[in-house]
């Protein structure tokens, strides 16, 4: 473990609370695409199907749960809590992401590190996380204004990949068989997804005026 | 070595 993958589990973690924290607080999702929770749901099934065989380290185990149980348990929400799913805009969340889903499986299954189920399955969640986070930034640029909550969520959701990037350079500099080419070219295209999202970001951010994402 | 399969990231 690095500071750089700490930092980024611990972003990780925070654009997770943030989710939770708006959800509960303002009891909506306006603004939230369930299809990209939906896609971080089976992120996260696909990868952790190591939960009960490999025992990493207490921390990584308690990390996979919570992963698994907050990104279900926000699906759960935005599909069938009475208030919240009455906020969830179901008219503009429209991306057909089984297509993603269907090019990421077809993906891994030509390029993985072991054709075994459990691999393919994980270069799997690999690859279709980098394009996860496609049907909320469209839900961004079609709801207009975003309010700060759901601004912070994507932030910190992307934020958190970069520092992962920066944990493959350390571990590259510093492992001498340190090769992870899946994670890390997954990582950069999920990264650059988020550049307009940043720049818009910042531009508020400096003028404090409200997130607009141009349509 | 097994440590070099198991995925040790999250």
């Amino acid at each position: 473990m690095n500071i750089f993958r700490l930092a980024g589990d611990m972003t990780h973690l925070i654009s997770v609370l943030v989710l939770l924290l708006k959800i509960y607080a303002t009891k909506s999702c306006s603004g939230i695409s369930l299809k990209t929770q939906e896609l971080y749901a089976m992120v996260f099934l696909a990868r952790y199907l190591d939960l009960f065989s490999d025992f990493i380290s207490l921390y990584n185990t308690v990390m996979k749960l919570v992963f698994i149980g907050s990104s279900l348990a926000i699906v759960w929400c935005m599909r069938y809590h009475r208030v919240v799913r009455r906020s969830y805009d179901r008219e503009l969340d429209t991306f057909r992401y089984w297509i993603l889903v269907g090019a990421c499986f077809t993906l891994a299954l030509v390029l993985h590190e072991k054709f075994s189920f459990q691999e393919v399955f994980w270069a799997f969640s690999i690859y279709l996380e980098a394009v996860a986070i496609l049907p909320q930034l469209v839900l961004l640029q079609r709801s207009g204004n975003v309010d700060n909550l759901t601004g912070q969520y994507v932030f910190f959701l992307g934020a958190y990949r970069a520092f992962y990037i920066l944990n493959w350079i350390y571990r590259y500099l510093t492992e001498p068989r340190f090769t992870r080419w899946i994670s890390c070219v997954s990582g950069l295209v999920q990264t650059a997804l988020y550049a307009d999202f940043f720049y818009y970001y910042f531009i508020s951010w400096k003028n404090n005026a409200k997130l607009q994402l141009p349509a | 070595s097994k440590d070099d399969e198991a995925h040790d990231e999250l």
